[in-house]
């Protein structure tokens, strides 16, 4: 999967790929001051397409709101919403919405899943609908984030981290590989990174083929951009 | 300054009869008032928009409407209590009024109402503000924009300025030649009338057209006389205020240093326009000053280990560098303003800079640190604890992306002053003005002192330097009207020797200064005093330590409060009256922060304010989005 930081304020975005075994869990989100967790699990092709390149994507994202006592799972096939012990189950296929005192559900049938929790967090879902019969691909998700403002300053995870914002530079341009896609040097976090101008889709306003946006990418599943290693975002289970 | 029409534009049923914009200014102190009458001639209801720009400097002190004779009065409330009034109203759908910054020097205040049909409405919005003497002069700026011809239209400024007019000036960014003939000036000794009143047919911008030609900056320029190196102390009502510029001071030589950012971020216009700027500046350098360059970025690269003699070989060798500076790398602003706080202090240290010379540390940067000290109050305390109130640090901000509140912090705490360059053609320009405002020191420690037994509440009394072309300005409060003992001093260091004068103040009888005026402005210097107290505290409240932080807050919102002042702290709240579109609700008057004006501008178009029904006046940040998606 392809993260994407846009930063209107500077009318610039980064991003980078991550990619590890299918199955693999990764935090997205974490605060523990406001009790909220995103994580997601990528799946791979149906099988190793010719190029031999596995790509990977998130198929199923698992959402919980400690302090709401809300808890939600989603997955290509449909959402599952739980609360107070109480479970709802929503259908892709379905147009719906839920309007609840913590948690409001938007839910465009084969599209999108918008979802609102209360104070805290709002974000898309996107469904990418792939042929049934299609030899190699299937069916996955997006996550967008709407608004984390309210999120406290020590929120984390792959996308969390960047929701306070990002200093960086970018000096240096230089040809690159491919004449479209010059290299230059990233000051971030204290060090220095050479990155490629290049894009990545957003597919909010037009699902199937998505805009492109332009970003600096940060090479090498965005090693030096994000805390740490990707490696440190994995955990055991969705919730 | 106001703008009045109707929402729909396919018939001409709103008629503007007056606009006035009435100025008095009674030693520095100018009051304002803009008054705007229109009337609604058709037969159904409608929204009449006033829209006005005023300095950013000034605070609104009033805001009123007639409406069919019924007038609704401005208060001013906490900023807090008013926007629980206004929120209230916001979301049962009607409309606040609106703030947003409009250029460098003006912000833009617009409200609408809705006005029953053949009704007429009456705009009278009043500001102040203390005029701020820059490289000699003190300018009054009225932008008049009117956007259709007015019945009655005047411009009436009235100066009262009792130390004598020495020169007053008026122009108009679009006086034509058959207007200039109109702009009428009075001058005798201490006051001065300027007044611009064109007829209907006198504003058409073509014979017959409803065009106007009256778009633009209606500006007074004047000085006053300087004859006592003791200033001028003036007494009224029980307040003083004093005017402190001296004339015929030799100028003290400087000390400065250029930290100059090369980060990557400074690529393109605003390097070139750094490099433009500083060849500018070189050459105005004096023979006697020193200076030195430090560029950085993640590395500091000093021009030479320590400052130079600003000799003519020295200055051209210097512009060749300069030239040859290219952006790269990141953002390390804490090491190397440390570094030119200590190329300072060695200078004086090992005698190699005059020991009655000023320092300074010119600082011009584009943006937040990211690289060696990065977290910014770490920054300020670094630099703070370096300079120990030895030297001034200005700070010079460029573009949207600065924060520009971290560097104007930084610069309070040392005797500075921060300035934001904009990114227009002319930034070299503004570069250049800023440098030019500084750099020709004739004091510095500047103390004025009073007895402590006759003046209280004081604002600040000493300045680290009084620049040549400015103008120090120390108000209080007297304990008695027994002037007796109302001795001044003012102890200075200048350049070859030090500076100290002292004389009487004495009350100015203003009947009999100007005999003609029954009533000028009868508490202006209490006013004043105000004025420069709250400036100052909201200062403090920026700078100070946290406990004096809370107190200066406070004391400025209370005095906001006393003299019905619009500052960051306070709105000014008018109710409008029922209409049938829904109750009463409220408008707004509220003052930018210089933060608010950058995000505002950062909008470049949409509006600043508070969100309001119309989605055409809500203000919503650019919201960055944070995403993951596979291809």
């Amino acid at each position: 999967p392809h993260f994407m930081i846009e930063l209107p304020d500077r009318d610039d975005a980064l991003c980078f790929n991550i990619n590890d075994k299918p199955g693999t869990i990764f935090s997205l989100v974490r605060d523990a001051q406001s009790g909220i967790l995103v994580n997601g699990q990528i799946i791979g092709d149906k099988k190793i397409p010719p190029d031999g390149k596995i790509n990977t994507y998130f198929w199923r994202f698992g959402i919980v709101h400690k302090n709401l006592g809300v808890r939600l799972e989603v997955n290509t096939q449909d959402i599952s919403v739980f609360q107070d012990g109480k479970q709802i189950k929503l259908l892709w296929s379905d147009t719906a919405s839920l309007k609840g005192p913590n948690v409001d559900l938007l839910v465009t049938k084969d599209r999108s899943l918008k979802v609102t929790l209360k104070d805290s967090v709002k974000f898309v879902i996107l469904l990418h609908k792939v042929w049934e019969k299609h030899p190699y691909h299937r069916d996955y998700l997006g996550f967008y984030t709407l608004d984390s403002h309210l999120l406290s300053p020590s929120v984390h995870g792959l996308l969390g981290q960047f929701y306070h914002g990002i200093e960086y530079e970018v000096t240096d341009l230089r040809p690159g590989e491919f004449p479209e896609k010059p290299d230059a040097t990233m000051f971030v976090k204290g060090q220095e990174l050479n990155v490629t101008r290049g894009w990545q889709r957003d597919f909010r306003n037009d699902v199937k083929n998505g805009e492109n946006v332009p970003c600096w990418f940060i090479h090498t599943n965005g090693t030096g951009l994000i805390d740490g290693d990707a490696t440190d975002y994995i955990v055991s289970g969705l919730f | 300054a106001r703008r009045l029409q109707k929402r729909s534009t396919n018939e001409k049923t709103v008629e503007v009869y007056r606009v006035a914009v009435d100025c008095t200014v009674t030693s520095r102190f100018a009051h304002t008032v803009m008054t705007s009458m229109a009337v609604n001639k058709a037969n159904v209801s409608q929204e009449i928009f006033f829209e006005m720009e005023l300095p950013k400097t000034a605070f609104i002190t009033n805001f009123s409407m007639e409406i069919e004779s019924k007038m609704y009065v401005g208060e001013v409330k906490e900023k807090e209590k008013a926007k629980k009034q206004y929120e209230k109203a916001v979301s049962s759908g009607q409309t606040a009024g609106l703030v947003k910054a409009s250029g460098r020097k003006m912000e833009k205040f617009s409200v609408s109402v809705n006005i029953a049909a053949e009704s007429n409405v009456t705009f009278i919005l009043t500001y102040e503000e203390l005029l701020q003497r820059k490289l000699g002069q003190y300018e009054i700026l009225t932008r008049v924009k009117p956007k259709t011809l007015v019945q009655e239209f005047e411009i009436v400024t009235n100066i009262y300025e009792p130390q004598g007019l020495s020169y007053v000036d008026a122009h108009a960014t679009f006086l034509s030649n058959e207007l200039l003939p109109l702009v009428e000036k009075t001058v005798t000794d201490k006051k001065a009338r300027i007044s611009f009143s064109p007829t209907m047919d006198q504003q058409r911008k073509c014979p017959g057209c409803d065009g106007t030609l009256i778009d633009g900056d209606f500006i007074i320029k004047y000085d006053v006389n300087r004859q006592t190196s003791l200033g001028d102390i003036q007494i009224v009502n029980g307040y003083f205020v004093h005017f402190f510029a001296p004339p015929d001071l030799p100028r003290v030589p400087k000390n400065v240093v250029f930290v100059i950012d090369r980060s990557g971020s400074m690529s393109g216009i605003k390097m070139q326009q750094t490099r433009e700027a500083m060849l500018a500046i070189l050459k105005d350098l004096h023979e006697e000053d020193h200076f030195a360059l430090i560029p950085f970025d993640s590395s500091i690269e000093p021009w030479k280990e320590s400052l130079i003699k600003a000799t003519k070989e020295n200055v051209a060798e210097a512009m060749a560098y300069v030239k040859k500076i290219n952006d790269r790398g990141a953002t390390d602003i804490n090491g190397a303003v440390l570094r030119g706080v200590e190329m300072l202090v060695q200078g004086k240290q090992s005698k190699a800079l005059p020991d009655r010379s000023v320092d300074m540390i010119i600082l011009l940067t584009d943006g937040m640190p990211n690289v060696g000290v990065s977290d910014t109050s770490m920054i300020q305390q670094n630099v703070r604890s370096a300079i120990g109130g030895n030297m001034s640090l200005f700070c010079l901000g460029f573009g949207n992306g600065v924060d520009y509140g971290f560097l104007d912090v930084m610069s309070q705490q040392n005797k500075g002053l921060a300035r934001r360059i904009y990114e227009a053609s002319d930034a070299t320009l503004q570069l250049q003005g800023f440098y030019d405002e500084v750099s020709s020191p004739l004091l510095s420690e500047v103390d004025l002192r009073y007895p402590d037994n006759a003046v209280e509440l004081l604002t600040t009394n000493h300045f680290k330097q009084l620049f040549n072309g400015s103008e120090i300005v120390v108000a209080g409060r007297l304990m008695d009207n027994d002037m007796d003992n109302f001795l001044v001093e003012v102890f200075g260091q200048g350049f070859e020797e030090d500076f100290k004068v002292q004389g009487q103040a004495r009350a100015l009888d203003w009947g009999v200064m100007y005999p003609d005026e029954e009533y000028i402005f009868g508490d202006f210097t209490e006013r004043l005093w105000a004025y420069l107290t709250i400036q100052q505290l909201l200062d403090k409240s920026k700078t100070g330590a946290s406990d004096e932080k809370a107190n200066a807050t406070a004391k400025a919102l209370d005095m906001s409060l006393q003299y019905s002042f619009v500052t960051p702290l306070t709105s000014m709240v008018v109710t409008k009256p029922e209409t049938e579109d829904g109750p009463d609700s409220p408008l707004i008057a509220d003052k930018l922060t210089e933060e608010q004006r950058q995000q505002a501008e950062k909008m470049s178009g949409r509006h600043y304010g508070y969100a309001s029904s119309p989605p055409r006046l809500a203000y919503y940040p650019p919201t960055p989005t944070y995403f993951v998606d596979g291809d």
